[in-house]
């Protein structure tokens, strides 16, 4: 029912590119196959599932855009990753998007292109999303899912200011885009139970999204998921016995549940 | 010397709200009269030093932007501290800058209104800038800088990506537009010793930058720095006996050092 998920929130470094790379790494744990997409020129995506021997030669998202006779399915690669495929950013994403602004067909691009037959291929399709509100690429992405998931980091002193202002931006992306576009869940991301900031955020959260859009699962600060990433691996291959993967783990278990309902 | 001073980093989270909020708090207890500018739409410094009470009928970096009769000073407005102005952001600014981007003379419109008056006023002028590299708004603030601070998380698994990214930017922005632009330094921000990663990035980032980019000052990890901005504070006003306080205080010293030299 849910297949098409964008990961998405204004505010810097909350989580997004932490739960793309390591939900569909746990997905694909799972049993699903999964399609990521990194829509964030900055290819922090792209750094952890891509294989860097390969990638220069690769069509990316760039080319998808760029390119009049590119299909989508042209720019999937695999990663290293069995159940994982790609669609991987490039730093050119920065100057092709200036670009593309010009021509209003460009916003919903990722939807026109996204057809029946590369859905039937994978279960879920998880788009990485750059700090972007309103801009083409952001667009791109919520006018192409069926869902969306809000991460919030706990620490984050400037978490709620965020709230309002996506709430305002989906609103529009409803009203003339996509009008089916569903609020999967917010998830608490980088939760530290030691903090007096994770306590009274953890009433703040559910209370400014309402209880009902929280997931229940939260993944904890867990140091090892920041390693992981930063030697370009998911948590799971990184090491599964940590916190974070057994989090990672039960957040997929209760989106699959969310997502197939 | 340099006196116009951009804090920017593509990289969500990594500090450049916190700094130059809590900079320029610095500055000014050490008797300097600071002009803090936010160019960031999601307006967290905005959030933090502007009345609430006053923000609705004051005019904005939005009224600058759109109003062909706005000067930067009609746009001025004091904070909750005696010596620290600003000029505020508004969630307007993420369509408005949208709409800026037609108009090639937009991308300079900050330097062409900072005239020499107004910079009589200030000893220095602070520019929090978004994560939107090659954007409208960044452009803006590095093209009317004399300098610039990057600051660098160091937990993030990401950070050394980042590098090359702003480099390609500043590269671009030095040969069009600003010759002069001048990186002052490398914040290492959120240093925690107690971790692995902290070790092996206070290796990597000077390796990354030259170890002369780097300030001699790191900000390290102190959820008070945290707590103080979730307040609408600065760490100085939260409570000055923090060592977030004195890591501020400390790298305004040597920020003072640099820029006068
Ligand atoms: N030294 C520190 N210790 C603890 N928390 C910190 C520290 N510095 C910043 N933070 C917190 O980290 C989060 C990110 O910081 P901040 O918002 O300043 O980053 P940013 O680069 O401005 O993000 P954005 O890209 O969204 O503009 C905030 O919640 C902030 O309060
Ligand atoms: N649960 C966690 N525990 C510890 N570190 C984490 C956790 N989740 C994320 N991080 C780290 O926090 C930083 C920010 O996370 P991430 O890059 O995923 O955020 P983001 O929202 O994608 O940022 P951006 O806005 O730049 O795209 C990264 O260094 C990441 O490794
Ligand atoms: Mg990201
Ligand atoms: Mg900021």
């Amino acid at each position: 029912k849910i297949q098409v998920v964008s990961i998405t929130n204004q505010k810097g470094g909350c989580g997004k590119t932490t739960t793309a790379v390591n939900l569909s790494a746990a997905l694909a744990r799972l049993g699903q196959k999964v399609l990521v997409i990194d829509m964030d020129p900055q290819g922090n995506t792209t750094k952890v599932l891509g294989d860097p021997s390969m990638l220069p030669q690769w069509r990316t998202i760039v080319d998808f855009f760029d390119d009049e006779e590119a299909t989508l399915e042209s720019c999937i690669n695999s990663t290293k990753y069995k159940e994982i495929d790609a669609i991987y950013s490039h730093l050119d994403l920065f100057s092709t998007k200036i670009r593309l602004i010009s021509e209003p067909l460009n916003y919903v691009k990722l939807r026109s292109y996204l057809s029946k037959e590369l859905r039937k291929k994978y279960n879920y399709i998880i788009i990485d999303t750059p700090p972007d509100l309103g801009g083409i690429l952001m667009t791109n992405a919520l006018s192409a899912s069926d869902g969306y998931i809000v991460p919030v980091g706990t620490e984050d002193a400037f978490a709620l200011q965020g709230v309002k202002q996506i709430a305002t931006f989906i609103k529009s992306i409803r009203k003339g885009l996509n009008p089916t576009l569903e609020m999967i869940g917010v998830l608490i991301t980088m939760r530290d139970d030691r903090s007096n900031i994770t306590k009274a955020m953890l009433q703040a959260i559910p209370n400014a999204f309402g209880q009902e859009h929280i997931f229940k699962t939260c993944i904890k600060r867990n140091v090892a998921i920041s390693a992981a990433s930063a030697k370009n691996m998911t948590i799971f291959k990184y090491d599964a016995k940590q916190q974070g993967a057994k989090d990672y783990l039960n957040f997929a278990k209760e989106f699959i549940e969310k997502t197939n309902g």
